[in-house]
Formats: structure tokens, sequence, C-alpha cells
């Protein structure tokens, strides 16, 4: 974590707000919950308590703007910047300021989360800077993420008790349901925010992640494989594997890291390049990406693609550039859908075995590279002309690697 | 993500922009400094790399590129 310099922090307890205006984007209620819910994560672990006033001037003070709105610091439009706060001081000291080009929503996607980015904004408003701790609330890059249950980093709760130190009492029980600080005004309690059907899964935190395996481990599998605008990422659990044309090595990231509301561990993955999208499968929903933002509407159900009810999930997918077709394993058998049609074609499912010479088991991942298809299952990958019916090639699952 | 290539001067007064709003790079003006300029941004943009884990190049990669995109708070990571 880290404060502004001389560590400037509010030298009373009680810290008043005021919300000034409103986006257009939520309504009212839901922009005075959020505040309150992001209030409230501070005041659970320090002595600090926030009273909201109404009228005249409060420590804090919360407003929306576009462009230029006053200080020294305009707002860029949509993206970049989403919003900035002041370190305690007088006047302008602890205000907050939020994008009013952006698209703020209660939700945690089709735009930004009020919630998590008033909280990151109010810790500067309390004094914190910015930390780079990834996935600490004051870390600087926005991150979609469940707010359900959303907690403080140990490095956010270190950092804001340099300042104040720890709550006068310990609650009992850490405060799991929200309960906002009383404002001066009674207002109507609010029922917490009921989440909404496209609500991100929350990111499965294994109890214990599993280490990334060696990439010359010869009995490395993957989950998924995919091409991505001329790269192509393998996937197993929350880890990938990196190969672009572009860099000599291998690059090792964790899908959190490009896309941090998808949950670990692909089913399928596959790339429909003319539309710049990669599709990943995960049990029976599906999410469409492009580079880094996933598409608004998603997750679907995979039987959107026309899949009978009885598919619970998918092995493997790959989409074929030359016919615009893209092929889903299921099992021994598998699926042909038409990316211009976007409808599964008659006939379908068939056996794999029937129309890929030589893979007569089931795909883990499927890659379509240089006009050939890579058939993997366990840590052997099976080159294939389909075109010539003819089976190329065994190799060892990650030949990719340079091992 | 792979960048297309002639939006290189574009992406290197991005990259300018970000370093002057969130770690207090200052280009000379003066068009002599040239080459002290690029050591300055270069300097900036390893600091910059360190800050967010990525490879300490001093060079504008795709990957730090690709951060530098990403929707953030307008405070700077590194106060003067």
């Amino acid at each position: 974590y880290s404060t502004f310099p001389q560590s400037p922090r509010w030298k009373k307890e009680d810290v008043t707000y005021r919300i000034l205006n409103y986006t257009p984007d939520m309504l009212q209620a839901d922009v005075e919950e959020a505040i309150a819910k992001a209030f409230h994560l501070w005041s659970s672990v320090t002595p600090l308590t926030f009273t909201r006033l109404y009228s005249g001037q409060a420590d804090i003070m919360i407003s929306f703007a576009a462009g230029f709105h006053g200080d020294f610091y305009s707002f860029d439009g949509p993206g970049g910047t989403l919003a900035h706060a002041y370190h305690p001081s007088s006047g302008i000291g602890g205000d907050a300021h939020f994008d009013e080009d952006e698209n703020w929503t209660k939700f945690t996607n089709n735009g930004f989360n009020l919630f998590l980015v008033a909280a990151h904004e109010l810790g500067h408003s309390l004094g914190l800077g910015h930390s780079n701790v990834y996935g600490a609330l004051m870390y600087p890059i926005y991150m979609a993420r469940d707010t359900r249950d959303f907690r403080l980093s140990q490095d956010d709760i270190d950092g804001i008790q340099a300042l104040y130190g720890p709550p006068r009492e310990s609650p009992a029980l850490p405060t799991k349901s929200f309960s906002p600080q009383e404002p001066t005004e009674k207002t109507p309690a609010k029922a917490p925010t009921e989440t909404s059907p496209q609500e991100e899964p929350t990111e499965t935190t294994p109890s214990k992640t599993p280490i990334r395996p060696q990439d010359c481990d010869p009995h490395l599998t993957f989950d998924a494989i995919t091409t991505l605008r001329g790269e192509t990422l393998f996937f197993k659990g929350s880890y990938v594997w990196r190969k672009s044309p572009y860099f000599s090595d291998i690059e090792h990231d964790t899908i959190s890291s490009f896309w941090p509301s998808l949950t670990a561990g692909f089913d399928a993955a596959y790339e429909v390049d003319k539309k710049d999208q990669v599709l990943f499968f995960k049990d029976h929903q599906y999410w469409a990406v492009s580079g880094y933002s996933i598409e608004p509407g998603f997750p679907k159900p995979i039987q959107n693609l026309g899949f009978p009810p009885s598919v619970r999930k998918i092995d493997a997918a790959v989409h074929d550039q030359n016919t615009k077709k893209t092929y889903f394993f299921v099992g021994n058998k598998y699926w042909s859908f038409n990316e211009n049609t976007q409808s599964m074609e008659r006939g379908y499912p068939r056996k794999i075995a029937s129309d890929f010479q030589g893979i007569d088991h089931t795909v883990d991942a499927a890659l379509q590279k240089n006009g050939l298809f890579y058939f993997f299952h366990g840590s052997s990958q099976y080159e294939v002309d389909i075109k010539n019916k003819k089976l190329i090639r065994t190799m060892k699952s990650n030949s990719w690697f340079n091992c | 993500f792979p960048v297309v290539p002639e939006k290189e001067k574009e992406d290197k007064q991005f990259a300018k922009k970000y370093l002057e709003s969130f770690y207090n790079f200052k280009e000379e003006k003066n068009s002599f400094f040239k080459s002290e300029n690029l050591n300055h941004m270069a300097d900036k943009i390893r600091e910059m790399q360190s800050f967010f884990g990525l490879e300490v190049t001093g060079e504008l990669n795709h990957k730090t590129m690709d951060m530098m995109k990403k929707p953030r708070c307008g405070i700077p990571d590194i106060h003067s």
C-alpha cells in the first residue's frame, strides 16, 4: 500500500459525506447504496464513522461530472480514467469525482461497478495512495469482481490501519451482511442488491491454487486451446501459456490477468477470426470476448447454440477459418456449427472417428493452425489434414513450447 | 494482445500522456534535449513496468501498452 506524501489523514473519527448529484445510469437509491456500502467497507476496519449530510459542506463531497469539471484534472471520455479523489484536507480535500462519460452500474458487467470504484476512490479520500498488490482494492486498474461478499485485501487493511488504527471493538464475527452507517436522516433500509442473471460468476478461488506445470512436462495436458489475433493461448486451470509470433518466449499468464471476472477451468475455447471474437466454454455456459473485454449479454447457455438439453458441457471446439464451420466435440461425437447462419448443421452429431482420421477417442482441446488441425488428448496431440482425411503425425501436447 | 503496426506512433503519444498523468513524467520542451527525453521516458516506463510487475525493459512492448490502456483511477501511482 502507499499513502500520500506526509500521510495526510482526517484528524477526527466522525467524517461526513454528501452526494452532490447523481448519474443517470443508475437509480438514485442504487447510487446511495453503493456509496454507503463503500464507506461501510472502510468503517468496518477502522474507528472511523461516516455520516451523510444532505446540505452544506461535508468533508467528502461526491459528484459525477464529465470532461473539465473545475479542477486541474479533466476527465477523458469513456474508458481511461474512471474517477479520482483528493486526499484528506480542507476544501477539495477528500472529494471524490466520478466520470459521467463512463457507464455506471450496480452489476459487474455492462459498465463499471460504482461500488467497486467508489470504495477505491474513498480509500484516497481517507489518505491511501495506490497499491501495487494485484487484487488489492487500491490497485490502480479497474477489475470487475463479484461484489456480493467483497472484502478488503490485507494490504488495504494494513494501509488504512496504518493511518487510523483498528476499529474500537473488533466485531464478534466479521460483518458479512452489509448494514450502512446510519445517515443523519433515516433512509429506508434497502434490500441488498439482487444480482442480475448476467452477474459474472464469482471467481472460483480454489482452496489451494495448484502450481503451474513446467512447460516441458511430458505429462502436460490442456483444458482448452485457441488462437487469438495471430497468437495461440493454451489453458489449464487458471493458467495460460501464450505463444506469439511477436516474441520468442512462451509467456506465462493467468486467466484473471486478461479477464478478471472469468472463472478458471475452461472446457473449450475457439476464435472466430473474422469477428475478432473468442468464445470460452465452461460447463453449460459460454462467454464471448474481444481482446480483454467480455461482450455484453454473456454468459449464455450452450443450448443457445443448438445443443440438446442432454449436453451439459462440451470437451473441445475449433473453428475452421476456411469453411466458417465450428466443430464442437462431446464424448465420441461432434457437431458442426455454421458461423454464418449461426446454427447447427443438419445430420449431426456424427462420430468423431468417422470423419477425423485417427481420432478414435475423446478430444480435450482442438486447434487449427496453418490449415491443419491439432486434436489434443491427454499429453498427446494429433496433427490431422481433414481435407484429405489424413492423420499426419502424433506429438506431445506441449510440442509448441520449443521443448 | 498484438497492436496493429501503424498505431505505434499513436501508442507512443498515448504512453507519454499516461506517464505524465500517473508517473510524473515531464518532457523537456527544448528539442536538443531530445536524447535526454528518450532516456527520461524510458526511465518512467521502467518505473511503471516495475509498479505493475511487468518485465522491466524501458520499452513500450505490447504488455506495457495493454496495461496502460486498461480503465483505471485518475490518481498518480507515484507522488512527487
